[in-house]
C-alpha cells in the first residue's frame, strides 16, 4: 500500500482519511486545529497538530518520502497555496489539492498540483443535472455528453426483450444492466423479456434519456 | 421549467445557482451575506439579502409556492435546520439539504427533508477509491459493488475483438462503450478488432477492474 499524508482535517479531509483508514491505507493527518486531531485520531495512524505552511515541521514528518499528499484547505486559500508549494519544492511525488474557485485552482495548477477536486462544484451541476430531469432522475456523467441513468421500465417495454425492442437503432440508448431486487446483473440475456419488478441503467445523451423515461 | 430558490450561496449553493441560470431556469438567491449577493446577482432572475431563518422573509419571497428549496448551509447548521423546519411547515414541496455530517443529516431527514447531499463526503469516498487503484484510475460507483472506469486497452488485446475476448465469462467485466480521439461510440460492433489508440469504459467489481488494467 501507499503511504498518504492529509494535510487539513474539514469535511473533505477528515472523510478521505478515514475513508482510507478503512481500506487498510496508513494515513498521516495533519491539522493546526487540536480539537480536529483529537477527533480524527482514533481512525487514522498518526494525527499531528502543526501549522502546514512550516516548513521545518513538514520536514520533520518526513513530506517528501509520502506517495501521495493530500492538500485538503479549500477556504484557507493562503494556507492551501502555501502547503502546495512547499511540498511540491521538497519533491512529494503526488499532490491533491482542494480548490474553491477556479482562481484557486489556477494558482494551484501554476504550482504544479497533480489532480485538483471541486467537492462543491461537482455536486452542485450533479444536483443541477437532476432538477432539470422528468422526476428529478440521477444521471452519472460518464464523458462530455454521455450520461448513465437508473429508470423504470416503461409500461409498453414489459414481455418484450432488449432484442426486439432495438434500444440502439429507436431511441440511441444502451442498456448496460437490470436491477432485481437491489441486485444488478450486466451480463443480461438480451433476448429475454423483461419484468414489471426490474429497473435498468441505460447510457445515452441526456436528451435521449429523458425521451424513454417520460413513455 | 420549474422555479427554485437557492438558500445559501457558498461554494456549493452558488455553483447549484448558476448551473441551473445557465440551463435557463429561473432562480431566486437568499443570503445574509451582501457580498455573496452581490457577487451572484448578475448571473440569476432575483437576489436577496434576507435571514433564512426568518418566517416573514420567507413568506413575503413566496417560497411556499417554489416548486424546489435547496438549503445550502453546511457550516452553520443552526440556520441549515431552522430554515428546513420553517419551509417544510409553510409546505414546500422538495427540498434538498447540504449536511456536513451524520448527525446533522438525521436531524434534516427527521424533520422532512426531500434528499440531503454530501459533498465533501461523497468527493472523499472518490478520491480514496483512485488513491487504493492501480495507476490511480477514476472510478465511477454505478451500484454498491458495481463500478465503471475508463482503462487504456491492454497490449494483448490490440488486434482482437470483443467477442473473441470473451471478456464477460474470462474477466467477468463487459466493456460499455469506446473511445476514441474524445469521441464516445456505445454501439460498438463487437466483432471488429480493438486498435491501439482506443481506450475503453468497463464495468464491473472494483477487483475485476483492476486485474484487467494491471494486464
Ligand atoms: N496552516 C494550516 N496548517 C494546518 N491545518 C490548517 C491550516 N489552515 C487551515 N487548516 C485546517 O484545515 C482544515 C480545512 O480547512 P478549510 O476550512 O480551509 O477548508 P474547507 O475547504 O472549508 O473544508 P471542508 O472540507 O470542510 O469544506 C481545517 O480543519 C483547518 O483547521
Ligand atoms: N441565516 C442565514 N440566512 C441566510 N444565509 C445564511 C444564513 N446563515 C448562513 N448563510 C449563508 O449561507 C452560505 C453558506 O453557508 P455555510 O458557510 O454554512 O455553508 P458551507 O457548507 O460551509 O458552504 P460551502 O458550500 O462553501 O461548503 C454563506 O454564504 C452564508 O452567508
Amino acid at each position: 500500500h501507499k503511504n498518504i499524508v492529509v494535510i487539513g482535517c474539514g469535511r473533505y479531509g477528515s472523510s478521505l482519511a478515514q475513508t482510507l483508514s478503512g481500506y487498510g491505507v496508513e494515513v498521516l493527518v495533519i491539522d493546526s486545529d487540536k480539537h480536529k486531531i483529537q477527533e480524527i485520531s482514533p481512525f487514522v495512524v498518526k494525527a499531528v497538530i502543526a501549522d502546514a505552511t512550516d516548513e521545518m515541521v513538514l520536514r520533520d514528518l518526513g513530506i517528501n518520502n509520502m506517495d501521495v499528499v493530500v492538500v485538503a484547505m479549500g477556504s484557507n486559500i493562503e494556507a492551501s497555496i502555501m502547503t502546495t508549494l512547499l511540498v511540491k519544492d521538497m519533491g512529494a511525488k503526488y499532490v491533491i489539492c482542494k480548490a474553491s474557485n477556479n482562481k484557486h485552482a489556477k494558482v494551484l495548477e501554476k504550482i504544479g498540483a497533480d489532480k485538483i477536486v471541486f467537492p462543491e462544484k461537482d455536486m452542485a451541476i450533479k444536483t443541477a443535472k437532476t432538477l432539470i430531469s422528468p422526476n428529478f432522475m440521477e444521471l452519472i456523467e460518464l464523458e462530455k455528453d454521455y450520461n448513465i441513468a437508473e429508470i423504470k421500465i416503461p409500461e409498453s417495454w414489459i414481455g418484450k426483450s432488449i432484442i426486439e425492442l432495438d434500444l440502439r437503432k429507436k431511441y440511441s440508448i444502451n442498456v448496460i444492466g437490470i436491477l432485481r431486487n437491489g441486485k444488478l446483473t450486466v451480463n443480461m440475456a438480451p433476448n429475454i423479456p423483461l419484468e414489471e419488478d426490474q429497473r435498468m441503467f441505460v447510457v445515452g445523451k441526456m436528451e435521449d434519456i429523458w425521451n424513454i423515461s417520460e413513455k
